[in-house]
């Protein structure tokens, strides 16, 4: 563990409470996407698999779960909870996930593995998980992405989903570091590049819509993203 | 294995 990871683990738990507080205080989704949600939920179920096999840290068990739940009553207050959830603004939520996120990433993911032969000579439930990994691997770098086309047909986005992006931003480019850090002083820390390229894909996402939103911060007038 | 290279990172 070293600090770059730690407080990218920090800026992400950080933007889930923002968003929390967000929909518990404020008891009003609109402008929050419950599909880029579910995405979310989805990538840490399929990430989180081993939290049954393998024990590496209280640390990570707390997380992982922390994550799971969190995102989960995310979720379920969109969903379900009255009143909130009669403020959620389907028809604006329109990204089509199912075809153009979880799809593709379920190819992508079985391709990567199969080529990689990564899971050879393993059992079928350790390839299926490793499967799931990195299935949930290419998920997360595009999650965001029913967030930021809802952001976009709104004509202002608030402080708060600001704040949201920036440290879930932050999160992805804090564990850029770590891994810079690790190849330099963890002997014998292998690259893995999916999770390389994903992870600057993710943050690069994030920084374009967070460069926008400064810009028109700085403007002091109405943000709009670029169509 | 991929998780096992990356195991302790959330």
């Amino acid at each position: 563990m070293n600090v770059f990871r730690l407080c990218g683990d920090m800026s992400h738990v950080f933007s889930i409470v923002v968003l929390l507080l967000r929909l518990r205080v404020a008891k009003n989704a609109s402008g929050i996407s419950l599909r880029t949600h579910e995405l979310f939920l989805l990538v840490f179920l399929t990430r989180y698999t081993d939290l049954f096999t393998t024990y590496y840290s209280l640390y990570n068990s707390c997380m992982k779960i922390a994550y799971i739940l969190s995102t989960a009553s995310i979720v379920y207050m969109i969903r379900l909870s009255d009143p909130i959830c009669t403020t959620y603004d389907k028809a604006q939520d329109t990204f089509r996930h199912w075809a153009f996120a979880v799809g593709p990433c379920a190819v992508l993911a079985t391709l990567t593995h199969f080529i990689s032969g990564e899971g050879s000579g393993y059992s079928l439930f350790v390839n299926i998980q490793e499967l799931l990994w990195t299935f949930s691997i290419y998920l997360e770098s595009i999650a965001i992405l029913p967030q930021l086309i809802l952001l976009q047909r709104y004509r202002e986005v608030e402080n708060l989903t600001g704040n949201y992006i920036f440290f879930m931003g932050s999160y992805r480019a804090l564990y850029i570091l770590n891994w810079i850090y690790r190849t330099y002083y963890e002997p014998g820390y292998r690259h893995h590049y999916v999770a390389y390229f994903c992870g600057v894909l993710q943050t690069l996402l994030y920084a374009d819509f967070f460069y926008y939103y400064m810009q028109s911060k700085r403007r002091g007038g109405r943000f709009s993203l670029p169509t | 294995l991929v998780m096992d290279e990356v195991k302790d990172e959330l």
